[in-house]
């Protein structure tokens, strides 16, 4: 079982080496300090995957960006539910970072019934009531939970009937999958605890 | 200069030793399970900043706290400014995480006439024709943008002249800011990326 933060480091080398041209063979240590990290972790990050490098040279930027690729499963299409059309929804919905080819959210749900038919950024907005059925239709594996706290562990329960594999909440309360089912949750304002570190040694990566 | 990676696990590491009593006293190999790294990592990270475990023992969960949340700069007021209070900007000022304690959004800004003036989750919208002004007053040191993406450039540049230190981006832009000012960019569909290994694997941590 590899460690999450492992998997999202690998994101994050990815987004490092989209900057350079495929034919470029970066070293782990130059690899290591666009991220801010060191080259033993890049190293055994890689190496949990398999070997990709070069032995003395370094990694293939192409070749690496196809293997961290399809080590992410992003090589293939996923369907995303999203329940609760609110603003963080609305804003999530019309965001180009899920319009991307491998992550397409594919039906929306809410219990406004103010809401219920209308059209949101393309899709028609159905009731809660719908969520099992829809999922299982459309073969819908990944669900967001945009809903209010109280309001969330229910949407899970109905997704996880649906038979969704992943589960990103952004509802702040703690809410229980089965052990088959990853959860993922999701607090913005960590990444204001990053800020204030920098902030106050006062010096900056 | 600490690696943003190691300030962003001491974030997960604060989360986790918040689910136990003050008192207890945690292995590092415990703390490395409760976020899915290894004991090696967690020692690695810890020593950075000093000598906080119990040799034999582990971490006492109070003290280790108290450190990480000095180290963290979480131990005082930050004073944020948020511009663009659009639908994610209006999720932010709404979120329970963005009203802690340790960050408090103290002014919003937008350039839209029709918002400029009303009062939106308890704050007034300001033009972004005061921002200079208005965080040199109040001594606001992060900004937060939530702009469309064409205006992220200008924002920063009136942040960082109204003398912000750090800036939370949430446009899907590379924005350019002095050396001295720590930019951190938000992207939400790296969070996907985390889902889409895992439900490839069939497991999960
Ligand atoms: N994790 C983060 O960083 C972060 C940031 C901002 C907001 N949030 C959270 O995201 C959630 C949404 O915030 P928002 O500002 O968009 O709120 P909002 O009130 O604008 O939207 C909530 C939506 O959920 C719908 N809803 C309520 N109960 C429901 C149910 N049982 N089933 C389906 N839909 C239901 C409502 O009709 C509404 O459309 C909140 O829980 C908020 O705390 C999290
Ligand atoms: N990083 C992520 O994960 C993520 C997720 C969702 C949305 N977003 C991004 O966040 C931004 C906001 O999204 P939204 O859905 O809230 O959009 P929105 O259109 O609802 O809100 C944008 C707001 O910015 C204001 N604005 C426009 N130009 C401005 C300027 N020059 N100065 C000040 N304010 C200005 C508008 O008047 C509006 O109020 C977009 O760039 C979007 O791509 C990012």
């Amino acid at each position: 079982r590899v460690p999450e933060i492992t998997v999202e480091r690998l994101s994050i080398y990815l987004r490092a080496l989209k900057k350079f041209p495929e034919e470029k063979v970066l070293s782990s240590q130059e690899l290591a300090e666009l991220v801010g990290t060191t080259d033993a972790q890049v190293r055994k990050d890689i190496t949990y995957f398999g070997e990709f490098g070069i032995p003395g040279q370094g990694y293939h930027v192409g070749k690496l960006k196809e293997e961290i690729t399809h080590i992410l499963a992003l090589d293939r299409e996923w369907e995303l539910a999203l329940v609760g059309v609110g603003k963080l929804g609305t804003a999530l919905l019309a965001y180009p970072g899920f319009k991307k080819k491998e992550f397409r959210i594919r039906a929306i749900f809410d219990n406004d019934p103010k809401k219920i038919g209308i059209r949101i950024e393309g899709l028609i907005v159905r009731s809660v009531e719908k969520i099992s059925e829809t999922l299982s239709r459309y073969g819908i594996k990944i669900g967001i939970i945009t809903t209010p706290a109280e309001a969330a562990q229910d949407v899970a329960d109905r997704l996880v009937r649906g038979g969704v594999k992943g589960i990103l909440n952004f509802a702040p309360v703690r809410i229980i999958v089965p052990e088959k089912v990853k959860l993922k949750n999701v607090d913005l304002s960590m990444e204001l605890e990053t800020l204030s570190y920098f902030l106050s040694e006062g010096t900056s990566t």
